[in-house]
């Protein structure tokens, strides 16, 4: 589904240069969840960006389902991304002055499908049906994290990128988001790529790589693979 | 240190009234690490912004070594945050426009006290040192939080609220942040009262309590105590 060869993303120049990725070339398979993992400014978001045509890398390329996003015009990428992809920030990116429910309604309002059983559906998944009137700063961290989750599958897009969607959520909360997660590759056939530090991640995951300094330094089996 | 008695803290009114905080009594004494921990939405950001002068509880006080937050200006109050209190927050809230060195730099600018040599003693404590000339949209999620931590730390103030530290933090990272935030207690005599999710902190608090519903229902020692 999503394939990286040769990516390396470059910020400044010269001595300030830093390499946040550095020639990572990986596959992740459609119907595979895998986790990547690593140090604090090791490369995941960078990656995950890279990966979801959030930024354009310095070199090497990225296709999904075939088609190399360095060759799409930036209307296109959002198009694809507006389609394909789902994406779960590691702040959220929720808009203030929409409630939780209008936050996750968006891309599909954005589609031009709207589709209130589903908003309706997600938003009882991540267990804030109760909450759905309420906006951003009435919320808790860990309840925000949840809308961003909710708005990131509503779509069923058929690859979901999640930077740390369990880092504000305590371990009950983060426990039905991973499985939650693990659904939509069963029973959906999606491909999940998730960004964690959390240690549970290699019993739900198919897969886990690490990075180190831009680079991957290990990719193994999960505990379900 | 810090005492709260029949703290109480209710957002919106009649059925949509919420709750975040029900009759919390507790005190911290000084030289204290308390972990406090909890489901999501529980009420433990409410309990330290309410601990910390930063919200006004709905029922019941506080008081910081002796003072009753309630009998207090605004400006008192700021005071007093701005002297005694360092705090970390969840969302870092870093301001976006200085560089990471800057943002450490603050409180002490802020109370006419600049000391260079103990603000890059700080940003080495937290491994930045590399990266005080960033801003923070140059800078990981791990990065930015520990910027944050940096800027509470900075100040030397009598007590440490921190909202969920290591939240965005890899295990290495994470261990030297919980390490740092013991030897503020165990050398410099300060009071930690940290909310978080990582199992780690029974080993590292000396008590760990556990909000559920806005209420304590659990007040136990540490391993270290
Ligand atoms: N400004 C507000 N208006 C309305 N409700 C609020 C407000 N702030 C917090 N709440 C609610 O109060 C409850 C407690 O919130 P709080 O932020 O203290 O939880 P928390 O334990 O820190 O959760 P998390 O682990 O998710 O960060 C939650 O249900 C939350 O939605
Ligand atoms: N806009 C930018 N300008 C300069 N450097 C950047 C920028 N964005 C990221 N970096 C740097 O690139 C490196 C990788 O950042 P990235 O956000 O990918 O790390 P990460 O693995 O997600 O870290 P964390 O676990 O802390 O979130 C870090 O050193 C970071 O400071
Ligand atoms: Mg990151
Ligand atoms: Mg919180």
């Amino acid at each position: 589904a999503v394939h990286a060869e040769g990516l390396g993303r470059r910020y400044g120049e010269g001595e300030a240069a830093i390499d946040a990725l550095a020639d990572v070339t990986v596959s992740f398979p459609k119907g595979q969840f895998a986790a990547v993992m690593g140090p604090s400014g090791s490369g995941k978001s960078t990656l995950l960006h890279c990966l979801a045509g959030l930024d354009r890398p310095t070199s090497g390329e990225v296709t999904i389902d075939g088609t190399a996003l360095s060759g799409l015009s930036d209307r296109d990428l959002t198009v694809l991304r507006r389609t394909a992809i789902g994406f779960i920030f590691q702040s959220f990116n929720l808009l203030p002055m929409l409630t939780a429910r209008e936050n996750v309604e968006l891309p599909l309002r954005i589609a031009g499908r709207l589709d209130s059983a589903r908003v309706d559906a997600t938003l009882a998944d991540v267990a804030l049906g109760d909450r759905a009137t309420h906006r951003p700063a009435e919320l808790s961290g860990g309840q925000q994290q949840r809308v961003a989750i909710a708005r990131a599958l509503v779509s069923h897009p058929t690859v979901i990128f999640a930077d740390e969607p369990t880092g504000n959520l305590d371990s009950t909360s983060g426990h039905e988001i991973l499985h939650l997660l693990r659904r939509a590759v069963d029973e959906g056939g999606r491909t999940v790529v998730m960004v964690t530090h959390d240690p549970r991640a290699a019993v739900v995951a198919d897969r886990v790589l690490m990075l180190s300094d831009g680079r991957v330094v290990m990719d193994r089996p999960g505990m379900t693979a």
